[in-house]
Parts: structure tokens; sequence; C-alpha cells
């Protein structure tokens, strides 16, 4: 949420520049967007038409850049490299924070290897730099590293954009864990029922074996 | 809305809430 | 010998003016305070007592400075010289950041900082020197050694809006923050600080570099589970085994939680609360973002 509460002036903004510029000035509107040290989410930007409007023109490979930085990692771009533009050191850096946050989409324990490969990181110094400076101190993760284990344990990651395809699996995420919820709070009340009825059952007979004892008392 | 799907994928990515070696010891 | 008083003090007064502070002070200390032969009151006693403190202190003098700092403290609960009291509260705060007792300086500074009054008797209190009595207390606090004690006071100096003024304040939140300090980062620090801030141990350490590596080391154990010597060194930029040696250290004061593992070279860090706990506060976390969506919806006409 504090991600997201940062996000939104700078998101309208954005949105804002994007919506009255063309061309030229859209290229470098897409180049501060994709450097800027606080911004992690670009579907809204991506969604003003003008933006749309540069397919097929000269200026169509800062929609692929802003398309990449909204959904793709550090090795999508590797893998092509040679069709987009260069980029430059923030830009890479901030692609290879995003890349860190898709990682973590998947898996709550990244391994060191994984992550050295995904980020083209030759050692673990480097990594773990990476990792304490560049992700956890600029607030869109948190978690331990291990290093005896090699890995680190996600517990929080900041939401990247969403593709409509990943839409189906967030709603089945959701429906088995609203599934659980309930399966579990019948389990718990079943339990309640389960110890209530024990405790009738048990007072009942003290009562009982009370009732016996002064009878026998009585005839005594 | 963009913000609030981003929020929902970053709530999901939650779960479990804990997956520790030790945590799973003490929870046993 | 109201005489020889009339002549010490003089020259002790020649001696201040030529910046001899050490030779005004004992100039001053040879006045008899406790004599049976004149009348001394307690307000002149705790004058001299506060002068001579304070002019050993012109010469980083802490030892003599406390010895008469010591007197004054008998006198200075009864008095009402309001003068007085603040500059007996300035040496004494100046005598602890001397002796290196940095949380408590700390301490004393900041009260010092948060005084209301613009004029004390003939004194006025300016604006600059309230700034530099707070700015010393978030000097001393970022010194002294690391552990709960001093967080509780670097809570209160981090959220006093007038740190956010300092142009030590960026130091003060990463410091707050438990973030690892950088070389330069320290190096920019190390200019505001005076020589017995920046004094050599008998470790070979000096005063900050104890307190940076300390704080540094408090800092890893935020980030990792577990660390090795080696890399643990790296990180703090020393040699592997004064790592281990200072954690040991940390460790047995109760400063940090964790415990040490020699023949695998590793260091285990302990949060300081129990696994489930945690899992209690991470399921807390997740209904807190649960509601924050559930709000954003709410807000949003969903």
């Amino acid at each position: 949420m504090d991600i997201e509460r940062k996000h939104a002036e700078l998101i309208d903004l954005f949105v804002k520049q994007a919506a009255v510029l063309d061309g030229p000035a859209l290229a470098g509107l897409v180049l501060e967007v994709t450097s800027h040290p606080s911004l992690f989410a670009f579907s809204e930007i991506l969604s003003v038409p003008n933006l749309a409007k540069l397919e097929g023109t000269q200026y169509s490979s800062s929609l692929d850049v802003l398309r990449l930085f909204a959904y793709g990692t550090w090795g999508d771009y590797r893998s092509n490299a040679g069709s987009l533009p260069a980029l430059s050191s923030d830009q890479v850096r901030k692609l290879k924070q995003l890349s860190v946050l898709t990682l973590a989409e998947t898996n709550k324990v990244l391994r060191y290897n994984q992550l050295m490969q995904e980020l083209d990181v030759s050692n673990v110094r480097e990594l773990e730099d990476f990792l304490i400076n560049e992700c956890m101190y600029a607030g869109i993760v948190r978690g331990k590293l291990d290093q005896l284990r090699t890995c680190f344990e996600v517990q929080f990651a900041a939401g990247r954009d969403l593709r409509p395809e990943q839409l189906n699996n967030m709603i089945q995420t959701l429906s088995n864990w609203l599934d659980t919820s309930d399966n579990l709070l019948y389990l718990i009340q079943e339990k309640i029922k389960w110890a209530d009825t024990m405790s009738e059952a048990t007072k009942k007979h003290r009562k009982e074996i009370e009732d016996k004892v002064e009878e026998v008392k009585k005839s005594l | 809305d963009n913000s609030l799907l981003r929020q929902v994928s970053s709530l999901l990515r939650r779960l479990p809430a804990m997956e520790s070696e030790k945590f799973q010891d003490d929870f046993l | 010998e109201e005489q020889v008083v009339v002549i010490r003090e003089k020259l002790a007064e020649l001696y201040e003016s030529e910046q001899q502070w050490s030779k005004a002070a004992q100039m001053l200390s040879g006045i008899d305070l406790d004599s049976g032969m004149r009348m001394v009151d307690d307000t002149y006693k705790l004058s001299k007592c506060v002068q001579i403190a304070r002019l050993y202190l012109e010469d980083d003098d802490a030892v003599n400075a406390e010895a008469f700092i010591n007197k004054a403290s008998f006198l200075v609960s009864s008095s009402k010289h309001e003068v007085l009291n603040l500059q007996y509260k300035v040496c004494y705060a100046r005598i602890l950041d001397l002796k290196r007792k940095f949380l408590e300086a700390a301490l004393r500074y900041y009260q010092i900082s948060q005084i209301e009054k613009r004029q004390i008797g003939d004194e006025e209190i300016d604006e600059d020197a309230l700034e530099q009595a707070l700015s010393a207390a978030v000097t001393c606090t970022i010194l002294a050694a690391a552990g709960p004690q001093r967080s509780r006071v670097l809570a209160t100096l981090y959220k006093d809006e007038r740190c956010s003024k300092l142009k030590i304040y960026p130091i003060l939140q990463k410091v707050y923050l438990e973030r690892i300090l950088r070389k330069p980062e320290i190096d920019a620090f190390a200019e505001e600080l005076k020589p017995h801030q920046k004094a050599l141990l008998p470790d070979n350490f000096t005063v900050l570099d104890r307190a940076m590596i300390e704080h540094n080391l408090l800092s890893a154990s935020k980030l990792y589970t577990n660390i090795s010597f080696e890399e643990l060194g790296t990180l703090l930029g020393i040699p592997p085994q004064k790592a281990e040696k200072i954690a040991s250290r940390m460790i047995y004061e109760d400063r940090m939680r964790g415990s040490i593992d020699q023949v695998e070279a590793v260091i285990h860090f302990e949060d300081d609360t129990e696994e489930l706990q945690q899992w209690d506060q991470q399921i807390v976390g997740l209904c807190q973002a649960l509601n924050d969506i559930l709000d954003g919806m709410t807000s949003k006409g969903i």
C-alpha cells in the first residue's frame, strides 16, 4: 500500500504529461519514466492513447521499452537486445529490480544461483548488495538473506503490472484461500461444538457420581 | 483498476504467511 | 583571605583573556570555598565550581572538569539561579561526551535543546545554541553503543521535527531505519566530529569506527538469517576475525541476538520475536493489506 501511495502521484503526473505529448517528447517521457527511482508501475501510462499511436512510427521502440518495463524482465531484454534500444544504467537497475519482483511472484524462497543468473551478477556480495540497496532499502521487497542455504526468503514484494492472462491464476489463488479459510472456520466450529458436548457430558457424569455418593452416605 | 490489481497481486504473494524451516518445526 | 580571592580572580581573568584556560582554572581552584574564616554563600560556590569546570572543558580536560562539576552537583539542586543551572547542565553534558558516555550525554544535550525560554537571567538563548545542542544529541546518539537503549533515543530524535532541519539528518534517518552505512556517508559524518569522538581505542579502532561497525552489524542482523564471517568482514570492511569478536561481544552484552558457529564460521542472527509470533505478525500484515485493498475498492466505488 505504501508503494502504491507513492506511485499514485507520480503516475498521475506522468499520465497527464503523456496525454499531451507525442513523438520525440513522448519518447523522452518514456525514458524518464523507466529511469525514475521511485516508479515501478507502468500500465496506467501505457494505456494513454498517445502511447499506442507510437506503434509503427520511428518511436515505436519507446513503446516496446515501456511494455518491457511493465511486464518483462532483464532476461527478456537480454534475449531481445537486438531489437530494443540500449538502456541507461538507471533503466538497467530498474529492470533488474522488476525482475526480482517477477521472480518473487512464483516463489517465496529465491535461490542465489537463480537470482545471479537472472540478474547477470557474478558473485554473492554483488547480489546481496543489490538486494539490500536496490530492493529492500527501496521498499519494494522485504525478506531475509540466508547465506547457509544461499537463498533469499521473501516476506513481502510489491505487485507488478499484470497481463490479462495472469488474472485467472490470481482468482484461483483467492478461491483456494477462501475455501481453506471457510474449511478451517467450519472445523473450528465443529471443535467448539465437540468441546461443549464433552463438557456437558463430563458435568452430567460428575453430577451422577456425586448423587450416588450422597445416596450411599445416606444409606450408611 | 491497475493499482488495486497490483496490490492484490502483492497480497497473494504473502501467502503462505511463513515458510521457513524453523517455523515448520515450531508449528508442528 | 578576601584579598587572596580577589587576586586569584583577577589573575584568572587575565589567563582567560590569553586563552590559557587550564591555568585560569587552576588559579580559581585555589580559592578555598569551604573556608571557615569567611562567609561563602552556595550561589558563589556553585558559580566558581561551574566556572572552573567550564575553563577545564575549554582544554578538553574532562577529568578535572568532572571533579568540579561533582562538587557543583551538591549545590545545584537547591539553586534558584537559572543561568548557573543551565551552565551546569551544559558542562555536565560535555563532560559525559568527553568521557564517551555518549547515550547519557545525548539525553542531556537533548534536554538542553528543549529549553523554551529565550532569556534566562541576563543570558539570551539563541536558536543556534539550541540547534547545536540538538545536533550534539544526535551525534552522541549515533556514536553510542548500538542496542535497544540507543534505539529508543534514536526514535525520540527521529520523531522530533526539529531534527529534520539539521545537516546531520540524513545519517540520523539511516541509523534510525537500521540501514547499513557506507564509507562516503561515514566519512561525511566524521567531518562533523570532535577529536575525542575520533580517538583511537586500545583495539586499534577509533571511537567512530567502533560505533559504525556495531551499527552496521546490527543492520546486517536485520537483513540476514545468517552470514559467514568472511562475508561479514567484507560487509563491515574489517578482517573476519575482528567481525567475529565484535559480534560475540555484542551478543554477550545482549545488544544483539544471535549465536556463533565457529566450526562453520557462520553467525546466526535471531529475531527478537519467536517464529510463531512472527507468523502472527505476518498474518496481521496480510489482514491489513487486505483491508487497504477493500478500502481502496470502496473509495473507488467498486
